[in-house]
Parts: C-alpha cells; structure tokens; sequence
C-alpha cells in the first residue's frame, strides 16, 4: 500500500483542527 | 495485558503507524535492573491518527519543564522501548546531545518527521526517546537493524535535517548490544 506521508507544515495545521482538542 | 486497537473517525487524518507513548523516571544514582526499568515505564496513552496525537501532546509538559532523570519514549505500538523486546534487539540508536534549552524544539521536530513517515527508511524506525539530564539533554531515535549502514545513515541524515542541526553537532550511533554491556 502507499505510505502516509505528511509535512511537519501539514502536522502543523492540523493542531488546531476542533477534533484535535 | 493486551489493549483494545485505536478506533479512528473517518475526518482524522489516519498515521501510517499507530503509537504508544511512554514516561519513566529513576532515582538517580541507583542501579536500573531490567526488571525495575519495566516496572519504571508508564503508559501515557496511545493514538493512531494526526489528531489523536495533538489531543495527547497538547495536555504533555514540555520536555524542557521535565524534572532530571525523566524520558519520554514514543514508540510504534506493539515495540516495547526495551532492548529486549524483540523488534528492538538487533537494533542501535542515534544519540544527539543537546545543549540545555534546545530539548522541546528538537523533540517536536523529532516526532513530527517520525509520525509523518520523513525518514524513508521502510519499517525500520521503532520509536524516539528524549532524556532530560542535568548539564544536556539527549534524544535517541531507535532503529530495528544496527547493521544496516544504508538506512542508519539515511536516519542520521534526515535527523540533522529536521533538527536544523549544525554539522559540528555531536551524534554517535549505539547498537543496544553494546549499550548493554555497559
């Protein structure tokens, strides 16, 4: 299967997505 | 005893590893055996998608805030940050000591190339360790095959990038075999 690659940008982003708290 | 699997939401960003992070603290100066290092791991908690992760990071103390003699282990669930454990026991570590101060920047970095899979090195990595100690501080990034030179200088290379290290930085690589004979 592929690998789930993301960037420390992307990482970054999702930390203040409402499901990430 | 063995824990439920991690149930993810299908609109969380799934990790292509699921994790497990660890807390020890010893006394210092007294002697670790094996059995009081296991009894010394604590199970933080677990997570298996970008999400789940900052909902555990996000209530962690900074490692820098940590007292001395403190580690955080976080390991790709089912590898026990032991020597002995099986995944871990033809395996070594890249150690980068840190000036103080530097610890939480470096850490984050750490284990956000890990958990978005920048190290390229297939199955290889095994999970991150950072130590807080009194003059340095210290991070380790565990791999399964000591004796594969193509992927421990793959880690080593990727390391220095996302840490933003300087080339004088002093890393050196351990096999757990010898770590063990110390």
């Amino acid at each position: 299967g592929t690998r789930i690659v993301y960037e420390r940008a992307f990482l970054m982003n999702l930390r203040n997505s409402p499901i990430s708290r | 005893g063995l824990l439920p699997p991690i149930e993810i939401n299908p609109n969380e960003h799934k990790l292509q590893y699921a994790y497990a992070l660890w807390y020890s603290r010893r006394s210092p100066g007294k002697q670790t055996s094996i059995q009081s290092y296991d009894q010394n791991l604590k199970l933080i908690g677990r997570f298996a998608s970008v999400e789940q992760f900052w909902g555990l990071y996000s209530h962690l103390v900074r490692p820098s805030e940590l007292t001395t003699h403190t580690d955080f282990h976080l390991f790709k669930v089912g590898i026990k940050p032991m020597w002995e454990d099986e995944a871990n026991q033809k395996g070594g570590k890249w150690i980068v000591r840190l000036r103080k101060g530097l610890v939480s920047r470096c850490w984050e970095n750490l284990i956000l190339a890990m958990l978005g899979e920048q190290f390229m090195v297939g199955e290889e990595i095994c999970g991150a360790v950072v130590s807080i100690r009194f003059q340095e501080d210290i991070i380790c990034v565990w791999n399964k095959t000591a004796s594969d030179v193509a992927t421990t200088a793959r880690i080593r290379d990727t390391l220095r990038r996302v840490l933003h290290l300087p080339a004088s930085a002093s890393m050196e690589y351990k096999t757990h075999n010898e770590s063990l004979k110390n």
